[in-house]
């Protein structure tokens, strides 16, 4: 990575930016999310917070242009140039402009507005073009399937190299009280698991860490232990006898061991032997004893043998039929000590999967001292 | 001005080329006094290899297709050097 003539930073965290104008080529509120999503990518991975306004001089400034407006680098017409940004300074520094000549879209046609800013993003908050062609500040614009994308390492080297990483947690001020976002009463989770002796409750970005022995959880960006896992996953489970966990977005899969992400993820779903009609999975449960991962899709769940690799014949199956007393749709499960715990919503259900009943019905953040 | 490997590039691509070179990596050629070609043409040559070597591309010093391929991909306005 290089950083830019003269190493530019911003003195501060919080830093605002501001839409003069929008591209006729996309809805207003799709260039907001796009910018938003592309902001989010650095913040990740920073300490920086970026907030948005909508009057009066900002940060950084955004705008399409076309051909010469006004900063001695005119635009060139379609292709060519696509965009361009200034290092972190006052007045024009931090600046970023998009060619209007482009066909700007969110999606692979034309030209992905998303990644093009978060390179020129990368520009405004001090980072030059990187020589690694995986890096997103590598200067020639390729799309990149959205759903996968992640910063690359050299991109987070560099930019942690200007702003170091996330600020790590700060135990509330009361160290025995629990963050108040997690006891919400409406509370619920994207996957739940155990890890070795922990228990991980994930929800958007980040995840929320218990063990046993202690109180109050540690709170973190899902991004700090694991950058290219996705955010908003929906099932996670831990296969201890692989000593991984693996975790489920959509219709594909991530193993991880400690904070590693394992070579040659993520797959398919389908690899598992699912039929092509599954597109997602909303929880997962690894059953020690029997070496078996239950998959719980809609109303249906599926049994696949750890040992043998491959899904168990006979497969789906109802959960109501099987799981009497689970008949809703579940976010999360995870097993300890003997009993499955599925979560649906803001409720738990404690059940006993040798006596095939529902032992204890318990709010989603029974497990945070709220 | 260095000819490709059999394939010499054409006027255009040699315009097009020393542009790419001027925005991205710092070429100066209205500097160098015309009547010094051969350093124009060692000058551009570095450029060349300057820009090939920051791309991934094989280092040859020459407008070869690659490299042109890689000058007309759609890109950011900001230099990849400075001087």
């Amino acid at each position: 990575f290089r950083v830019m003539q003269g190493r530019p930073v911003w003195k501060k965290h919080f830093i605002t930016y501001r839409m003069k104008n929008y591209t006729p080529d996309m809805k207003p509120e799709d260039v907001d999310y796009a910018i938003q999503k592309a902001f989010q990518v650095w913040s990740d991975v920073t300490p920086l917070k970026f907030r948005k306004i909508n009057t009066g001089e900002a940060d950084i400034m955004i705008q399409f242009a076309h051909g010469a407006h006004g900063d001695y680098s005119p635009f060139d017409g379609r292709n060519g140039i696509l965009a361009h940004a200034f290092g972190p300074g006052p007045g024009i520094g931090g600046d970023t402009h998009f060619d209007e000549a482009e066909i700007w879209t969110k999606s692979y046609k034309g030209t992905n507005l998303f990644l093009v800013a978060v390179h020129e993003l990368g520009h405004s908050l001090g980072l030059g073009h990187s020589h690694d062609p995986k890096a997103i500040m590598f200067p020639t614009y390729s799309y990149i399937d959205l759903s996968t994308f992640r910063l690359s390492a050299d991109d987070i080297r560099g930019i942690q190299s200007l702003y170091g990483a996330p600020e790590k947690p700060r135990p509330s001020s009361k160290p025995d009280s629990t963050d108040p976002t997690v006891c919400d009463p409406n509370m619920s989770f994207d996957a739940v698991t155990t890890v070795g002796d922990k228990i991980f409750f994930f929800k958007d970005r980040y995840f929320w860490r218990k063990t046993f022995r202690t109180l109050v959880p540690e709170f973190h960006p899902i991004s700090s232990f694991w950058p290219s896992l996705p955010s908003g996953i929906d099932a996670a489970y831990e296969v201890t006898s692989r000593d991984s966990v693996f975790i489920f977005k959509g219709n594909k899969f991530w193993a991880i061991r400690g904070n590693e992400e394992q070579a040659g993820y993520p797959r398919g779903i389908h690899t598992l032997g699912f039929p092509p009609t599954v597109r997602k999975i909303d929880a997962a449960i690894f059953d020690k004893e029997k070496q078996k991962t239950y998959f719980f899709v809609e109303d249906k769940y599926w049994r696949f043998d750890e040992k043998r690799q491959s899904m168990e014949p006979g497969y789906p199956k109802q959960i109501a039929e099987d799981f009497p007393g689970i008949d809703s749709k579940l976010d999360a499960a995870f097993e300890s000590f003997g009993f499955f715990y599925f979560f649906s919503g803001s409720s738990q259900f404690e059940f006993d999967p040798n006596a095939k009943k529902v032992t204890h019905v318990l709010k989603s953040n029974s497990w945070f001292n709220c | 001005v260095p000819l490709t490997n059999g394939t010499s590039p054409g006027e255009s691509d040699v315009a097009f080329a020393q542009r790419y070179l001027a925005d991205f990596y710092d070429l100066k050629m209205e500097t160098i006094p015309m009547t010094k070609m051969r350093v124009n043409r060692n000058f551009m040559e570095n450029k060349i290899q300057e820009m090939q070597q920051f791309l991934g591309l094989k280092v040859t010093g020459q407008l070869d297709t690659a490299t042109l391929d890689m000058m007309h991909r759609p890109r950011c306005g900001v230099p990849d050097v400075y001087d």
